[in-house]
């Protein structure tokens, strides 16, 4: 998982 | 994931969610504005590019497409539906939503993380995120009586949004990394844009009158 990186939400 | 961010999914779940069941339980689109719906379409195409090669989880990857498929169904329901096109009220609905596109698109070119083609649709869904909503309020502030699925609706796409900026304050403390203005800002200037309605919203709800828009 992309930790730290915004991509991270919807 | 925190409790703030899963809360701001949900809701945002539920906004569309109640959104899709008003044009398909009563067959009508009265007081929703298609311009927003349309951006908020081209704002998940262009947000979620990386649905297919960037594996997050399966939470993210089956929101991605729940929000792509309502989404575009819904745009397609209040354009094709031969039912629920006649209650589009398009004479109303006449903000020029397109003078948002370019704007938001210009400014992801000169402000963004990254000059890559991915980041800067990201960026761009991200500017276009945040002015969305404005044919919807202005098609609010004009057709005056609101009814109760629209104001639920746009409450919750608010509540959506706070719930992500208390996301975003818990995730900068716990986080030692975090740090992500253009998010961050965009996302604060949707939330104010839906200052006034909720401000409008509760007063509705605590005298108990039905929510109206000043002019």
């Amino acid at each position: 998982v992309l930790t730290g990186d915004s991509k991270d939400e919807l | 994931m925190n409790i703030f961010r899963l809360a701001g999914d949900m809701t945002h779940l539920a906004s569309v969610l109640v959104l899709l069941l008003k044009i398909h339980t009563i067959k009508s689109c009265a007081g929703i504005s298609l311009k927003t719906q349309e951006l908020y379409a081209l704002v998940f195409a262009t947000r979620y590019l990386d649905l297919f090669t960037d594996y997050i989880s399966l939470y993210n990857t089956l929101m991605k497409l729940i929000f792509l498929v309502s989404s575009f169904s819904i745009v397609w329901y209040i354009r094709h539906h031969k039912i629920v096109r006649r209650s589009y009220d398009k004479d109303q609905d006449t903000f020029r939503h397109y003078f948002l596109v370019l704007p938001c698109f210009l400014l992801a070119l000169v402000i963004n993380e990254k000059f890559t083609v991915k980041e800067i649709m990201w960026t761009f869904s991200l500017y276009l995120e945040a002015v969305a909503i404005l044919p919807q309020l202005v098609l609010l502030q004009r057709t005056r009586n609101i009814d109760n699925l629209t104001g639920q609706y746009v409450f919750l796409l608010g509540a959506y949004r706070s719930l992500y900026i208390l996301n975003w304050i818990y995730r900068y403390f716990t986080e030692p990394h975090y740090v992500h203005w253009i998010t961050w800002i965009s996302g604060l200037v949707q939330t104010l844009l839906y200052a006034d309605f909720f401000y409008y919203y509760f007063q509705s709800w605590k005298n108990n009158v039905k929510l109206e828009l000043p002019a």
